[in-house]
């Protein structure tokens, strides 16, 4: 009827207690295997360059220094800002949270030894190991002998004489007990209450009360816990609610939101055949988006167009630097807003918008636009005046490489010679793909059947612009088949999320540090329409780049060249429909862009024989 | 029919942007 | 804001939107000018059933215009003459035949026309009005291999390497034995060889 408030502070700090322990716990597991696992491993080209370099005695700047080098101070103080995997493991907000709750938790467990209630409450829990003197796990032969020895000591016929009548009530008190103890661990019906109520001799009382000391409760703080309570349930949590339910409805599966996808798609509807599509355009879209107008809602779309093309063309802002803060903040978000686009135009199956979008991605990362020169200019120190007009008819990396390296510091117009030698480094580190082999295939099938589920096999081979040309002639056809082992046909793309995660960028004009990443649109010839979202490729091996096969020092691939030296990459793309229901040949056109750099694409058709 | 001729008559705009590209 | 003139029975856009142009505004543009267009054409048309029939003064002018170029072609010094004969009969028959013609017979004078076109411009040179031009075709649902070599073609003459090889891949992929286009292929592949280094 009466509930008893805690008086003594006996129930409240358990309360607490376990309240703390149950967020601590598993949060204090966590971070610490946050900070234990892979401090960002190194990936794998780095490795392998040191490897080398430590075998041939020689220090090379690895890539991933060469880009902090490169990076603008003002590019790092945004990205401490903002950028969350720069942020420290160790010293965050949610670690001193966590320190902070384990102090209260010692703070309260002190509290709670300390405080004599409990314990005597404690202390009048029976415990019959105890007062026999004998461990748990005591046998029942022990269990007699002890009680035997205890109970010649305190029976009351062999105490002593001499001893006051205080401690002769002791005593018998305690040999009472001794006997209880005794029983509880050997009489069945009074094991059976002391497994049941802790006690031999059955249910004692118990108490329920309110785990909240009663100063809060009643009194003056009371009117205060109950406005807390109201404010909590009425107020706070319905606010919570409401607000991370119109956060997801305001942002769509890719994470762009919803009134920027919108935009797009009604682009995408308006589309007229006659608009030709230009990077431009796919900036003047990005310009549009709802993000822009959240993160700065006095600005216009046609500020934000500016602030992007001053971006690609490098244009210097500096008596602006909050402009220059706005143009990284924007820059940064349009990753997610070109690879939301992409989608919408894939869903569209508009092939041009898509191509659009993927080379304006590169401009954005690269700072450079879109002509044919921006192979050259996404390298670091190139003199873009100089460059442009030399005589030379050079806009390639690969064709760069064909000549000596003097040459090619005069035509770059570096003239300091570490900046060369890290253009260089840059340069050769870029991954072009080679194709070796496309093909459809239905696991466990020799062709394609009409109807069957395929996928696209491609064999591709990683390599360096500065390295020779291997003819395809010179891989068997033993290594570019695929595997027929079980485990492979039943789940043919678990092998490519074994590869290592393709390695950071060297984007040092792109506000947040981004791995590279390749996008594979899969359309028909017959109208050059996309068939499916895209697929992005992460993962892939590029161990090949750290090889040594200069193209300048090697006149002819000898007889010492060994294929099984060179990583073979497989990409595989799986196809959202199934192949025809007819018999024929259906020719496809897959496209392979990198979001990062110019010139390292793949644009093939193959043909889908379907057979029976 | 308006389409076709809007089509047509863009194509000196084309040629600009195409020649800006190239 | 749509204003409408009594006198000329056309419509135009109210001058304080003029100002601000968006992509709304090209539409209601478009729409306008489409509007406008038929309108013109009902006020001159003497054929009060509107037949979808082409008009056949307006073809014979056409098909006069043509013929010329034709004429020209036979005689090789004359071909920018005949280019701009033909290039006129084009425009003529887009601009000045009424939209509620047949468009199947409209489409297939302009197809037809437009090859003859694109060959002239070929052989004078004229490698991107010919690009355009052929893009105009595929637009059209042209998608035929002639047009692919072509494009490839001019896209070579204008070194585009890496375009010159996608069309060429199209154009392979429609008629994968065709001769011309496998030698094209052979010459793009080399081509980008040597631009790649």
């Amino acid at each position: 009827l009466n509930y008893d408030y805690d008086e003594q502070g006996e129930t409240w700090p358990f309360f607490l207690l376990t309240l703390l322990l149950v967020l601590l716990i598993p949060s204090t597991l966590i971070q610490f295997w946050r900070i234990i696992k892979n401090n960002d491993s190194e990936d794998e080209v780095t490795r392998k360059y040191k490897e080398i370099n430590k075998k041939a005695g020689r220090d090379v700047v690895p890539l991933e220094e060469l880009n902090e080098l490169y990076t603008d101070d003002k590019i790092k103080k945004f990205r401490k800002k903002f950028d969350h995997s720069s942020k420290s493991k160790i010293l965050n907000l949610r670690n001193l949270l966590i320190i902070i709750g384990w102090v209260i938790v010692s703070v309260l467990v002190q509290r709670i030894s300390n405080n004599d209630a409990i314990k005597e409450a404690a202390s009048g829990m029976f415990d019959p190991y105890e007062l026999l003197g004998i461990s748990t796990s005591a046998s029942e032969r022990d269990i007699k002998s002890a009680y035997r020895k205890l109970s010649v000591k305190f029976h009351p016929d062999k105490l002593s004489k001499d001893l006051s009548e205080k401690e002769r009530t002791t005593m018998e008190e305690m040999y009472v007990q001794i006997t209880k103890a005794y029983e509880a661990l050997t009489d069945e019906a009074m094991r059976e209450n002391f497994l049941k109520y802790g006690h031999p001799d059955g249910p004692q009382s118990t108490t329920h009360g309110i785990a909240l000391p009663q100063f809060l409760v009643e009194g003056a703080a009371s009117p205060l816990l109950v406005f807390a309570y109201v404010s909590l349930l009425a107020l706070i949590l319905p606010y919570i609610v409401s607000k991370w339910w119109s956060r997801t409805q305001s942002y769509t599966k890719k994470g762009i939101h919803v009134n920027t996808a919108s935009y797009f798609a009604d682009r995408l509807v308006n589309y007229k055949p006659s608009e030709v599509v230009t990077t431009n355009l796919i900036i003047n879209w990005l310009s549009h988006a709802e993000e822009f107008q959240i993160f700065f809602p006095n600005k216009t779309p046609a500020y934000f167009e500016k602030l992007l093309l001053n971006h690609i063309n490098r244009v210097p802002m500096d008596e602006n630097p909050t402009d220059v803060l706005i143009k990284y903040r924007i820059v940064a978000k349009c990753h997610s807003l070109l690879y939301g686009l992409l989608d919408i135009a894939s869903g569209f199956r508009n092939t041009d918008i898509a191509l659009a979008a993927l080379d304006t991605f590169k401009c954005l990362v690269q700072a450079v636009p879109h002509n044919q020169y921006s192979q050259i200019l996404q390298l670091p120190n190139v003199n873009k005046e100089h460059f442009i007009d030399s005589t030379e008819d050079v806009y390639t990396v690969g064709k760069l490489f064909t000549f000596e390296d003097n040459k090619i510091q005069k035509m770059l117009g570096i003239e300091d010679k570490d900046q060369f030698e890290h253009t260089m480094k840059v340069a050769s580190n870029i991954p072009v793909l080679k194709l070796l082999k496309a093909d459809f295939i239905v696991p466990g099938e020799k062709h394609v059947t009409p109807s069957a589920m395929a996928y696209i096999s491609v064999k591709v081979l990683v390599r360096s612009p500065k390295h020779k040309f291997i003819p395809l002639k010179k891989f068997p056809d033993e290594t570019l088949q695929e595997p027929t082992d079980f485990d492979f046909l039943k789940d043919p793309f678990a092998s490519m999320n074994e590869k290592p995660l393709l390695p950071y960028s060297f984007a040092p004009f792109f506000p947040s540090s981004r791995r590279n990443a390749w996008c594979c649109l899969v359309a028909l010839q017959k109208d050059l329409k996309i068939l499916q979202s895209p697929f992005i490729l992460e993962r892939l091996s590029l161990t090949n780049l750290t090889k040594d096969l200069d193209k300048r020092v090697l006149k002819e691939l000898g007889d010492d060249f060994d294929p099984k030296d060179w990583e073979i990459g497989s990409i595989r793309i799986p196809l959202a429909q199934a192949a025809p229901p007819e018999k024929g040949d259906f020719p496809f056109r897959i496209i392979i862009k990198s979001t990062d750099y110019f010139g390292c694409d793949l644009d093939f058709t193959i043909f889908m024989h379907v057979s029976d | 029919n308006q389409a076709l001729a809007r089509r047509y008559q863009s194509i000196l705009k084309r040629k600009e942007v195409a020649i800006e590209k190239w | 804001t749509i204003d409408y003139n009594a006198n000329s029975k056309l419509i135009s856009i109210a001058k304080d939107l003029a100002a601000e142009p968006s992509a709304d505004y090209e539409s209601l543009e478009i729409n306008v000018n489409q509007i406008n267009r038929l309108t013109k054409g009902l006020i001159e048309t003497t054929n009060p059933n509107f037949t979808p029939e082409p008009n056949a003064e307006l073809s014979k002018v056409i098909k006069g215009l043509f013929d010329t170029g034709m004429k020209n072609i036979a005689q090789q010094k004359k071909l920018p003459e005949a280019l701009k004969n033909i290039s006129l009969a084009i425009d003529t028959s887009t601009t000045k035949r009424y939209p509620w013609e047949a468009f199947a017979i409209q489409l297939q004078e302009l197809q037809f026309m437009l090859r003859q076109k694109v060959d002239l411009e070929l052989v004078t040179l004229k490698y991107l009005d010919a690009i355009q031009d052929l893009d105009m075709l595929l637009n059209t649902g042209m998608i035929h291999a002639d047009v692919f070599l072509r494009k490839t073609d001019a896209l070579l003459r204008l070194k585009q390497w890496e375009l010159a090889r996608i069309e060429c891949e199209r154009g392979l992929s429609l008629d994968p034995k065709n001769p011309k286009l496998n030698a094209l292929m052979l010459q793009c592949v080399t081509l980008l060889a040597e631009y790649n280094g």
